[in-house]
């Protein structure tokens, strides 16, 4: 079983790229289960036509757990891929992150991940915190992409990623790689190639910005089942097979605040 | 004394307005402390001509509690702007809100709310919860402000921030209204429009994507400073008035999460 964390700021893309990832993924013969770890709960849409999962924190709130039933929260999705969603408790109440960790613990009661070989977990990035910082943790993801465009504020955060992962253990080398989703902004090449080579990773897909994801979401569905955009979906089916191949795995390398801005901004 | 709270989503331009604002309040005579509550810490470069503040969770974390000197972390900026930055724990480590917490409390010590008339909170709101949730309690903020762009991941940040202010306590109204900073794409006013019209909160101010911000952003300055864009600087001047002379106060209404979409993006 291989197990994938994909982190990156909120609104960079994450969902999208899980998504389109896990089908291509579920498409090339895989077992795929994704998780989403986003208080959003809206990471398997694409998978589903747009089903509204319920989430593993309101399940849990309002069911006794001698009812627990995993397909109560396990949606099926294009190609097999299974579909769960964490949730969060209400906003101002409570840890934002706390979802995920009930969710690891459901799901484990069910061993559901034991049904699958491939997990991807979506999770929001902008505070690598509480709940949001659980799937970095070893006994979860065995590499980690970050998802970033060239947008200053979008390689702060991956940066600040870095930070965590590099805080948790990084003993392990765990992080395969950045996935570049462009937002199509002067220069931006520039900025993501420099920030990667700073780290030292390896930029692994590079993905335009392009109407065939938001043609595809207007009916909750991935580019890859959509199938009309060749070039994307081989993006997708070619990242499949570097994962499935085994990915190198490097170490977290952080840049200092200082040292980030000079790599991106030159100054 | 009044306390303003200004949120929004990562990015959106919370410590670019609030610097502008704080600068625009202390040219209005107005004794003015702005409070950088983003784990980034970079809330007043625009105030302090880019001086790297010592954060107050940096701070506490070397410093004996009996050589505390609020001078160490308090820097004085553009026209009297006192200026304070919170910090956040090292990422995967910790509550990424809890230096907010710690920085008030430490805050309260030297009693330096008390010198000003005027305090500004520039909050992240990506995730309203630990010390992000903080200055949405009374004894906080009198008023709040939600900055957000017309994109939907800005407007459900913004939704999820009245959710967070209603779960709070909303017998006492204290939303002032939304700070519309353009991003300058498409059908943006419409969205923006629909949604501050579901909510039933005032567009307190429009902001355009302008150049000046950026120019003004090089030279470490806020727009104000700067001098040179009359229009941007009467934007701010009377938003600055309207808080003086006291902005009506509206309830938190946050949407579901199915109205938002259909208000927003019209399905
Ligand atoms: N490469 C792309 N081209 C065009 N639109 C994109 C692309 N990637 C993402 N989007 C759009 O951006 C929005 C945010 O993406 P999403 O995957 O929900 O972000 P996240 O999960 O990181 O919060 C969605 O509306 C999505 O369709
Ligand atoms: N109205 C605007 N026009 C042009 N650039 C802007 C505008 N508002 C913000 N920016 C830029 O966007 C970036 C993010 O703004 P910032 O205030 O740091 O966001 P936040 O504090 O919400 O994270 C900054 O580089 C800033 O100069
Ligand atoms: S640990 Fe992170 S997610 Fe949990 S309350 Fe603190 S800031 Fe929020
Ligand atoms: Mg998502
Ligand atoms: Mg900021």
């Amino acid at each position: 079983m291989i197990e994938i964390a994909i982190y990156g700021k909120g609104g960079i893309g994450k969902s999208t790229l899980s998504a389109n990832l896990s089908a291509a993924l579920a498409l090339a013969g895989r077992r795929v289960l994704q998780i989403g770890c986003d208080p959003k709960h809206d990471s398997t849409r694409l998978l589903t036509h747009g089903q509204k999962p319920t989430t593993a924190l309101d399940y849990m709130r309002v069911t006794n757990p001698l009812d627990y039933k995993i397909e109560d929260i396990l949606l099926q999705g294009f190609c097999g891929v299974g579909c769960v969603e964490a949730g969060g408790p209400e906003p101002g109440v409570g840890c934002a992150g706390r979802g995920i960790i009930s969710t690891f613990d459901l799901l484990n009661q069910f061993q559901l991940k034991e049904r699958y070989d491939t997990i991807i977990y979506d999770v929001l990035g902008d505070v690598v915190c509480g709940g949001f910082a659980v799937p970095i943790r070893q006994e979860y993801a065995d590499i980690i992409f970050i998802v970033t465009s060239g947008e200053f504020m979008a390689l702060y955060a991956a940066n600040n990623i870095l930070r965590g992962i590099r805080n948790y253990d990084n003993e392990k080398k765990r992080v395969a790689g950045i996935l570049y989703n462009r937002r199509d902004i002067e220069g931006e090449d520039e900025h993501v190639l420099r920030f990667a080579q700073a780290v030292g990773l390896p930029i692994c897909a590079v993905i335009p910005r392009s109407d065939a994801f938001i043609q595809a979401e207007r009916t909750n569905m991935t580019v890859i089942e959509q199938g009309s955009d060749r070039d994307i979906i081989d993006i997708f089916l070619t990242l499949a097979r570097k994962i499935a191949n085994g990915c190198t795995l490097y170490a977290a390398k952080p840049l200092t605040d200082e040292l980030l801005e000079v790599v991106v901004q030159g100054r």
